[in-house]
């Protein structure tokens, strides 16, 4: 369903070059359920925004269930990342100045659903990870643990079938951390591509598949045993 | 050498109270190695901004080596969020458009430290968080981990006796998180005052002791036994 075919990311910084993916390939069928690891700076979230059609490769290509990215006009990327991706950013990334409930509605006005479902999948999406009392909150009055499970409400409100969750525990207490978990686990029961990073062993072992990269290369690619 | 007594922090939305802390009491002496854990929203970033003298409680006294920090004035709270206190925040708190460098000597300036000393300074702390080939990057251009790492060389480039760090690790890999803490481990061996905040319970296992928070209260407060 993902398939990214030697696919490099340089920055330039003057005349240096930062090489943040280099010739990287990997192949990511419907229905899996993989873990990416690997050193700070390796280039984890590099890779999943190539995956999630939020940057570009400096070179290779990227093919989504078939089609060549590079040859999407900005309505195909724009619909893409709206409906079929959910994007859970390391850095959430919400909107300072708007509620909780808004925040999370904001996918649902981009794809044109009425006010009346908005409100009905925006609180739904909001009450599974726990924050129907700090809806009305905006992300200055939220603690670092809610602010990120408003991130991930807001990636999960439009149903996606590809998920890419960046470090989603990453803030989150043990408890907490587990309960975002089986909405994962869920998800990917329900037939959806769950593809998270994570730096945390017990996180990944909930994937079927653990990527792990160095330097901007794959250094690993295993299917771990399943009890 | 911290003394909080009967601490509440209370924030009004509306006619609704939110109680982020409920008379809180906690006593923190010189050299001390604290874990504060709890789940997301129990209050420990706002336990951590009262004892930063980053935000002034509700009700309640805080004492500061002695001192009441609700009778100081303002140059004598900017000299110890300066020069007594480190503070990593949880959300790292970079300027976006100043590069890693200029980050991290920006307490050195506000403490009128020379020029050439700064460089010296500010380029020593760069380097014990393995950032020197990132100095000259913006915090946008850096990942997840980068970020954290720069915010935790500002926070120890003026040499602080108290250390604040809130999730320091949380965007780190496990070999990273190692290292940094390698570092605090150093500084509490050094006599300074080490409190974190984390969700890991490898990471809370390097303090000597361990305070819980649950909805705003301390839950528990145990010294685990040492090997
Ligand atoms: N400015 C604010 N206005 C209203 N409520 C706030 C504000 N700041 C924090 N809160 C609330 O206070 C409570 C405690 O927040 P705090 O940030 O201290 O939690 P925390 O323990 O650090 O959580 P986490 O582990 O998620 O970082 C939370 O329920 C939060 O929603
Ligand atoms: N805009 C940019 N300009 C220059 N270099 C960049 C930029 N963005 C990222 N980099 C560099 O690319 C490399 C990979 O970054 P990336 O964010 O993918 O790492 P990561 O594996 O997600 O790390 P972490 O675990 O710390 O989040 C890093 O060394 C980083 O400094
Ligand atoms: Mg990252
Ligand atoms: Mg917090």
């Amino acid at each position: 369903a993902l398939e990214i075919q030697n696919v490099s990311k340089t920055y330039m910084m003057g005349t240096e070059a930062v090489h943040a993916l280099q010739s990287v390939s990997l192949s990511i069928e419907e229905n899996e359920y993989i873990a990416i690891m690997g050193p700070s700076g390796s280039g984890k979230s590099t890779m999943m925004n190539v995956l999630g059609c939020l940057d570009t490769p400096t070179s290779g290509e990227y093919y989504l269930e078939g089609e060549d990215v590079s040859k999407m006009n900005d309505d195909q990327l724009a619909e893409i990342r709206n409906q079929k991706i959910g994007f859970v950013f390391q850095t959430f990334n919400l909107i300072p100045r708007a509620t909780v409930f808004h925040n999370v509605e904001l996918p649902l006005v981009y794809s044109g659903t009425p006010p009346a479902e908005r409100i009905l999948m925006a609180n739904d999406a909001i009450e599974r990870v726990g924050l129907t009392d700090r809806a009305t909150h905006k992300p200055t009055e939220l603690s670092g643990g809610q602010r990120q499970r408003a991130a991930i409400a807001r990636a999960l409100v439009n149903k996606p079938t590809i998920i890419l969750a960046d470090e989603p525990t990453g803030n989150l207490d043990s408890v907490t951390g587990r309960e975002i978990m089986a909405i994962l686990d869920g998800l990917h029961k329900a037939g959806n591509t769950i593809i998270l990073v994570t730096h945390e062993q017990e996180i990944a072992e909930h994937a079927h598949r653990i990527v792990k990269l160095r330097d901007g290369q794959v250094e690993s690619d295993v299917r771990p045993n399943r009890v």
